[in-house]
């Protein structure tokens, strides 16, 4: 259907995953829970740093595009990192752990951590 | 989202979800895609939360983010879950948390404790459907036994309905898009239907985790704002991912 809302016959024979609707499958990694929780996410973290903050400036240009001062980025900077001792163990530790990994402040963390809640209206 | 729950003919069961990421963060006006869900798809991984060198369980998550929407418990249970939305939403529990209400828990982060420690599917059902949240949501859960699969809808504070498979009625399937099972879904976001539809055809006779990826590539339950698509069984402790595109003609959710 060439219009709104671009339905179709139901579709057969797509797996195994290939053709257009087929990106790439997805990489695996170990995540170890006897490891201290500031240090578990570090192989997976160095390896997706260069992504991670793609997407965090992609979403700082949204946040400046709705309020151009920069003052939404700065709340997130500033004040959002002093929620970070109010987290449940093991989380708080783990988000300290990737911030400093990825070179992603901890507010901006802490935000894409919590984006479902904020997200619900 | 699009979650399904399905059981076929020999009682086994099947779990798989669409992840839809990103409604109205920015519309890339030239190449017709959202920017954050394109943004999200490098961060996609799939992760194996080990202890003693065992797998505790297994999820398909995003870089950076630490709490979990997708996962398997190897021989107990899967989980996925679905964003619900209401005007009694997320950023109440936010202020709540601020202000020092904090018995509420982050979804994510259940979802983690949930996938850690839950026992058995019953467990992981009561834990999921009684714990005080900060945001609604539904959450979809398949076991690795006949008529364990169900829809559990939530409110912040309470479950509002638990929907479940029930094979011998004819209830062979649990679906979830983001609407309450009770109410029609908005007419310009109609996934529902036409996913019914491809599993209808498909029959419990015939139903298997090939099919329903066939349900799940089938616009408009895929979409542009389609991030992964992930089957799982939990019996067998199965965990696969795709990364999903959706050339155009494609609705932008």
């Amino acid at each position: 259907q060439y219009v709104p809302p671009y339905t179709e016959e139901c579709r057969t024979n797509m797996y195994p995953p290939a053709g257009p609707t087929y990106k790439s499958t997805v990489a695996w990694y170990t995540i170890d829970l006897d490891t201290p929780p500031y240090k578990r996410w570090n192989q997976l973290l160095s390896d997706k740093k260069a992504e991670l903050a793609m997407l965090n400036q992609v979403i700082k240009d949204l946040a400046n595009a709705f309020v151009p001062s920069g003052k939404l980025v700065d709340l997130v900077d500033k004040k959002l990192p002093s929620l970070i001792e109010t987290f449940p163990s093991p989380f708080h530790d783990e988000l300290k752990g990737i911030a400093d990994v990825s070179g992603v402040p901890l507010g901006e963390v802490l935000l894409f951590n919590i984006f479902y809640e904020v997200f619900t209206v | 989202c699009t979650s399904v729950v399905a059981e076929d003919s020999a009682g086994k069961l099947f779990h798989a979800r669409n992840m839809d990421f990103g409604l109205f963060l920015g519309w890339d006006v030239k190449n017709h895609t959202w920017v954050v869900t394109e943004y999200l798809r490098p961060l996609v991984v799939n992760l194996d939360f080990q202890k003693g060198n065992k797998t505790v369980f297994k999820s398909t998550s995003f870089a950076g983010y630490v709490g979990m929407l997708t996962g398997v418990k190897p021989g107990v249970f899967s989980v996925t879950m679905n964003e619900r939305f209401s005007l009694d939403g997320g950023y109440i529990g936010i202020i709540e948390w601020i202000i020092g209400r904090r018995d509420g828990m982050w979804m994510s982060f259940l979802m983690r404790s949930v996938l850690e420690n839950a026992t058995s599917y019953d467990d992981a059902k009561n834990q999921l459907a009684t714990t005080k949240l900060l945001a609604p949501a539904y959450f979809i859960l398949g076991g690795n036994k006949s008529g364990q699969g169900c829809v559990i809808t939530r409110s912040r504070t309470t479950s509002l309905d638990i929907w479940e498979i029930d094979a011998k009625q004819s209830q062979w399937y649990v679906l979830e898009t983001n609407y309450d099972r009770w109410k029609d879904p908005f007419f310009l976001d109609d996934r529902r239907t036409p996913a019914m539809k491809c599993l209808n055809q498909t029959t419990q006779a015939k139903i298997s985790l090939e099919k329903i990826y066939d349900v799940l590539s089938t616009k408009p339950v895929l979409n542009k704002l389609t991030v992964y698509t992930t089957l799982m069984e939990a019996s067998e402790g199965k965990l696969e991912s795709y990364i999903r595109d959706c050339p155009n003609p494609c609705m932008p959710w």
